[in-house]
């Protein structure tokens, strides 16, 4: 699975996904990935949310939207609550799981439960990193 | 100029288990930063975040690297359904389409789908030829398929036959 979230000069965001699925998956199993409010999900003023695992329980979570309101009505940090979705809400169904998240003041998220998870980003001041493993590497700054 | 921000990612999963060589993750990292550079070239010129992401995610589609788009798993039927969705946090306009099997790019489908404003989601064969008659580039199946994809199928059903689904590595699982 791929995607992508971003925040842009105008204070929107928004967010995209795409996937194959899975090895082996059944013919025509649809995971999380196209559920807008699941796998992918974007809110001006909240956070924008691209999700990667195992489909069907980040459809139960409803996770995009969960984070988003928890942003929006818990006034939780978008590392706080998407960290919670991934590490707590997740966590006891055993399952790889991963995400990245940006909100609206351009803060970047991007937890994940397995040991690693292709990911980068671009902060507000141009920095590029790209990272598969634990360890994250610095590109260059554009 | 207010903050922009952009941030991607190309799957998790037991990285240890994945068998890319060297050369593989070096290459996969330059498609991350690859994708990361188009979304950036449209944020830095005050383009849309709607624009953005998805410039993103096309490279990542046509990246043999990722599970989407060129490179993406194969189903138990040995073939490739694909899904993809698309959201503008502005008005929250969307669009997804599932279990396609022709368009090269589903992200464009999806963002065509979220132009168009009548229909949110497609699935299947409608969605595919939806996007035929928007214009969209429309590929022979095997476009998608990569040798390390077909290998991880044979794998799998390998284990299924010998009843050790369950050991199977999270590559061989999730590719």
């Amino acid at each position: 699975t791929v995607g992508a979230v971003a925040l842009d000069s105008a204070g929107h965001l928004a967010a995209a996904t795409s996937t194959g699925g899975y090895t082996n998956k059944p013919a025509g199993r649809v995971g999380d990935s196209p559920i807008i409010g699941a796998g992918t999900y974007a809110r001006d003023g909240a956070c924008a949310v691209s999700g990667t695992g195992q489909g069907e329980f980040f459809i139960r979570h409803v996770v995009g939207h969960e984070i988003a309101s928890r942003i929006d009505y818990l006034d939780e940090s978008l590392e706080h609550a998407a960290g919670k979705l991934i590490h707590l809400d997740l966590a006891r169904y055993n399952i790889g799981a991963g995400l990245v998240a940006v909100d609206a003041k351009g803060n970047i998220a991007a937890p994940f439960n397995t040991d690693g998870m292709f990911r980068g980003w671009i902060t507000p001041d141009g920095d590029l990193s790209v990272a598969s493993h634990r360890e994250v590497f610095f590109v260059e700054r554009l | 100029m207010k903050p922009i921000a952009l941030a991607i990612h190309g799957g998790c999963g037991v990285m240890a288990q994945t068998g890319l060589s060297q050369q593989e993750w070096e290459e996969a990292r330059a498609d991350l930063a690859s994708a990361l550079r188009a979304g950036w070239v449209v944020l830095s010129k005050g383009g849309r975040a709607l624009d953005a992401v998805q410039a993103a995610v096309i490279v990542l589609e046509d990246s043999p690297h990722f599970n989407a788009g060129h490179g993406a798993a194969l189903n138990a039927e040995g073939e490739h359904e694909l899904d993809s969705a698309i959201m503008d946090g502005a008005t929250l306009a969307a669009g997804s389409v599932s279990a396609v099997r022709r368009i090269r790019n589903p992200v464009k489908a999806a963002r065509a789908l979220l132009e168009d404003g009548s229909l949110l989601m497609l699935t299947g064969p409608a969605a595919d030829r939806y996007a035929e008659e928007h214009g969209l580039e429309i590929v022979s199946p095997d476009y998608f398929t990569t040798q390390r994809r077909t290998d991880t199928l044979k794998t799998m059903q390998a284990h299924e036959r010998a009843g050790t689904a369950a050991s199977a590595s999270e590559a061989e699982k999730h590719g």
